[in-house]
C-alpha cells in the first residue's frame, strides 16, 4: 500500500490476547523467528507504543493492511489459523501488503474466472490502481504466500484462477513459507539491508570461499573441489546436476600426516543475541579415528587476535552419505567459526573430511533429525493410511516422542503427507508429570536449500494441553502412554508405549514435496522440537509505564514527562508537542474521550445526539415560525382597526 | 493395563482448509477474504 503512513517501526510492538491458543502463541513466535531472519522486521512486546498490534482468537484469520495508527490494531488467529504461514501472510498484511493477485498488472498473468465465483464473492478479485498500491518493482509472483490458491471463492468445482503459465497452476497459494519475492518486496518496503539473525551462509560455489580464511598454524588446507577421491563424488548444493559448478570444502586426510591438522574459518561475525545454531553439511570418508572439532575464535580488547574456545566433536562416522549437523553456540563477542580437522590415525588411501552449504544464525537449532531415504519412493510406494514411524526422541525435558508420517496419507486423503506427534513412555520411565503439561511438538520438513534465508521449509506444531480429552472418553488426550497409549515392539526389540498422535492428514502434498529442495539426493529431512511453551499459559503483562510514540525508525523510550499524567479507561501516555496527553482506547463501536480517557462515547450515543439536535433544530423552527405568525396576524389587525375599513362578504 | 485405543486428533478437524475458506465457515465477509477495512479504506473501496 502506498503511503508513508501505513508503515511500521521496523520494531513492531505487539500484544498476544489471553484468548490466543496456546499453540497459536508458540506458532506466531516461530513467525517472529522467520521474520527476524529473513528480514529487518522485528517484534517485541508492547510497552506502551502508541501503536501496536493487539493479536487475538477472532472468528478467523485476518488483518488490516499496513499500519492504521489506530492504537490497538487488531490482527486475527482464530481456530485453524495457527499455522506459521498464515500468520506470517496475515503479518504481511499488517505490514502493508495486499494479495498477489489485486496488483494492477494482475490480468497480465493469471485470468480470473468471473462465472465460477461464487455470488458476491466477485469483489475479492478487484484490483488495485498502481497509484493505490506498487510492486515495488518486483515481477508477479505465483509463488507468492500472499497469493489465493486457484479454488478461492469458487461456486462449484472449476477453479477461479487460472495462471497464464500452466506450470504455476498448482503453485499458485502456497502456504509453507515467504517467497524469495515477497521477502524482496519487503525488504524494499522497509529498507532492509540484512535479516536481524542471520549472520553467515557459504555454499562454496565462489572462489572466495564466503571471506572463510585458512588457518596459520596448521600442517593442512581445506581445499575447494567439485569432487574428492574418496568420496564425495559431488557437492551438496547442487549434487554435481550443473557442469561447472558444485563445489564444497574437502580436507584430504587420505594424502596427510597422522596429527595433521587443517583450520578453516569464517568471516568475522558480530553476535546481538548470544546464541547461534551452526548448520552445515558433512561428508565423511576419513579414517575411523579421524575428527572434525568446532570451536569459536573470540575476540576482545583483552585478545585483539582472538581467543580459541572448543565447542565440540562432530560425532559423524564414516558414511557415504552428507550428513546434517547443528552445533549450538552461546558467543557475545565478535567471533569466527572455526572448523579443524585432524588426521588421527592411518585410514583409507583416499577421502577425508568435506564441508558444504554452512549456515550461521542466531536462532536455536533443532533438537532432532530424522532423515527419511529414498523418500520419493516411500511416497509413491506407501499405500495409503500405512504409516512410517521416526525413532523416539526424548526431550531435554524429559519427555519422549515420536513422528509418524503417512507418506501415502490417510483419512482420505491420498497424495498428501500427513504426519502426527506422539507422545512415548517406556516401562521404567519415571519423573514426568502427566497428562503432559504445555509442550509443542515441531515437525518440519527442510527444504535444503543451501541458503538458510531462501528456504521455505514446511512445518507444523501441536501442543500438549494437559487438560484436552480425547474424543468420547474421560481420559486425558496427553496422558501417559502407559495409560492411554498401545504398546509397541520395535524390529530390534525395543519395548515402548505410543500415546495417540495429534496432527494433520494435509501436512503437504506430493506435488509441494517434490518441489523445491524437500527431497535431495533422494532424501527428505525432517526437523523435530519439543519446546516448553508453558510460558505462553500466563497473560503477556500491560505497559506499566507509558512512552513516547513511536518514530518510524526505533522504538522509543520511556518519557518522564507522562509519569505524572494518569489516564484512564486503559489509555495510554504519550507526549504531543513536549506535552504529555493521552490516547484512549477505542472499539469498533464504543471510544473513550477526555483529558484522560475518563469519558465513554458510542455509535449509540452519536446516533442519540445527531436525533436530539435534529429535533431541538426542528422544535426552535417552530417556535420561530409560530411567533413570526402571530406578531404578522398582531400587526395587520391594528392596521384595520386604524383605517375603519370594514370588511364582508361581498359577493355572499 | 492400556485401555482401548484412542483415536487420533486431527487439528484441523478433517478439512483442509485455506484462510479464505476458514472465514468463510466462520461467516465473514471480509474484503479479499481477509482484509479488514477501516471507513476511509471503506470509503475509497
Amino acid at each position: 500500500i502506498i503511503g508513508d503512513e501505513y508503515r511500521w517501526p521496523t520494531t513492531v510492538p505487539y500484544y498476544m490476547e489471553d484468548d490466543l491458543e496456546i499453540n497459536a502463541k508458540g506458532v506466531i513466535l516461530k513467525a517472529f523467528e522467520q521474520y527476524r531472519l529473513k528480514t529487518c522486521i522485528d517484534f517485541k512486546p508492547w510497552s506502551g507504543e502508541e501503536n501496536y498490534i493487539s493479536i487475538f482468537k477472532g472468528s478467523g484469520c485476518f488483518s488490516s493492511v499496513g499500519n492504521r495508527r489506530v492504537g490497538k490494531q487488531r490482527l486475527s488467529i482464530g481456530t485453524n489459523c495457527d499455522r506459521i504461514a498464515t500468520i506470517e501472510h496475515e503479518f504481511l498484511h499488517a505490514l502493508g501488503f495486499w494479495h498477489e493477485q489485486s496488483r494492477s498488472d494482475r490480468d497480465d498473468y493469471v485470468q480470473i474466472m468471473w462465472d465460477r465465483i461464487s455470488e458476491g464473492k466477485e469483489h475479492n478479485f478487484n484490483t488495485y490502481d498502481d497509484t493505490v498500491s506498487s510492486s515495488l518493482g518486483v515481477p508477479y509472483d505465483y509463488n507468492s504466500m500472499m497469493h489465493y490458491s486457484k479454488n478461492a471463492f469458487r461456486n462449484g468445482s472449476e477453479p477461479t484462477i487460472v495462471t497464464k503459465i500452466p506450470a504455476f497452476s498448482e503453485v499458485i497459494g502456497q502456504r509453507m513459507e515467504f517467497s524469495d519475492s515477497d521477502l524482496l518486496k519487503l525488504n524494499r518496503l522497509y529498507k532492509c539491508t540484512q535479516g536481524s539473525t542471520f549472520l553467515d551462509s557459504c555454499d562454496f560455489e565462489r572462489e572466495n570461499i564466503c571471506g572463510m580464511i585458512q588457518g596459520h598454524e596448521d600442517q593442512a588446507d581445506w581445499v575447494r573441489v567439485s569432487n574428492a577421491p574418496g568420496g564425495p563424488e559431488t557437492d551438496y548444493s547442487n549434487m554435481g546436476k550443473c557442469t561447472g559448478s558444485g563445489y564444497f570444502m574437502h580436507f584430504g586426510t587420505g594424502t596427510a600426516s597422522a596429527g595433521d591438522t587443517a583450520v578453516l574459518e569464517s568471516r568475522l561475525v558480530y553476535p546481538k543475541r548470544g546464541y547461534q545454531c551452526l548448520q552445515f553439511f558433512y561428508y565423511n570418508s576419513a579414517g575411523p579415528g579421524d575428527t572434525l572439532k568446532i570451536h569459536v575464535r573470540e575476540y576482545d580488547e583483552d585478545n585483539p587476535s582472538g581467543k580459541l574456545r572448543f565447542i565440540q566433536t562432530i560425532d559423524g562416522s564414516p558414511q557415504d552419505l552428507w550428513q546434517l549437523h547443528h552445533v549450538s553456540l552461546d558467543v557475545r563477542k565478535k567471533f569466527r567459526v572455526v572448523f579443524e580437522g585432524t588426521k588421527v590415525g592411518p585410514g583409507p588411501a583416499a577421502g577425508g573430511l568435506s564441508l558444504d552449504d554452512i549456515n550461521l544464525s542466531e536462532t536455536t537449532c533443532p533438537e532432532f533429525v530424522w532423515r527419511v531415504k529414498n523418500f520419493s519412493h516411500v511416497m509413491d510406494s506407501t499405500p495409503t493410511n500405512t504409516p512410517v514411524f521416526s525413532p523416539p526422541f526424548t526431550s531435554k525435558e524429559g519427555y519422549t516422542f515420536q513422528m509418524t508420517l503417512y507418506p501415502n496419507g490417510r483419512d482420505g486423503y491420498p497424495g498428501e503427507l500427513s504426519a502426527y506427534a506422539h507422545l512415548v513412555a517406556r516401562e521404567g520411565d519415571a519423573g514426568q508429570t502427566w497428562p503432559c503439561p504445555w509442550k509443542q511438538i515441531t515437525m518440519m520438513l527442510m527444504d535444503q536449500h543451501p541458503h538458510i534465508q531462501k528456504r521455505m521449509s514446511n512445518q507444523r506444531s501441536v501442543t500438549t494441553d494437559p487438560n484436552m480429552k480425547a474424543a468420547d472418553s474421560d481420559l486425558f488426550f496427553w496422558d501417559d502412554p502407559r495409560k492411554v497409549g498401545a504398546e509397541v515392539t520395535e524390529p530390534d526389540g525395543a519395548r515402548y508405549f505410543r500415546g495417540p498422535g495429534a496432527g494433520t492428514p494435509v501436512y503437504l502434498t506430493h506435488l509441494r514435496a517434490k518441489s523445491r529442495d524437500f527431497i535431495k539426493g533422494g532424501d527428505a529431512i525432517f526437523l523435530l522440537t519439543m519446546e516448553d511453551v508453558s510460558h505462553l499459559t500466563v497473560s503477556q503483562p500491560v505497559p506499566s509505564t507509558t512512552l513516547k510514540p513511536t518514530s518510524q525508525s526505533a522504538t522509543t523510550n520511556a518519557s518522564d514527562s507522562c509519569l505524572d499524567k494518569q489516564c484512564q479507561n486503559g489509555g495510554v501516555c504519550v507526549v504531543d508537542q513536549g506535552k504529555p496527553s493521552c490516547r484512549c482506547e477505542v472499539g469498533d463501536d464504543w471510544w473513550y474521550y477526555g483529558d484522560s480517557c475518563q469519558h465513554r462515547g458510542s455509535t449509540q450515543d452519536k446516533t442519540t445526539l445527531a436525533l436530539a439536535s435534529s429535533l431541538s433544530v426542528l422544535g426552535a423552527m417552530l417556535l420561530i415560525t409560530v411567533v413570526s405568525v402571530l406578531c404578522v396576524k398582531k400587526k395587520y389587525k391594528k392596521r384595520v382597526a386604524n383605517t375603519g375599513i370594514a370588511l364582508e362578504n361581498a359577493y355572499a | 493395563l492400556p485401555t482401548a485405543k484412542i483415536l487420533d486428533f486431527d487439528v484441523d478437524g478433517g478439512l483442509d482448509l485455506d484462510i479464505f475458506d476458514i472465514n468463510e465457515e466462520a461467516g465473514l465477509n471480509l474484503i479479499e477474504g481477509d482484509i479488514v477495512l477501516d471507513e476511509t479504506q471503506t470509503r475509497n473501496s
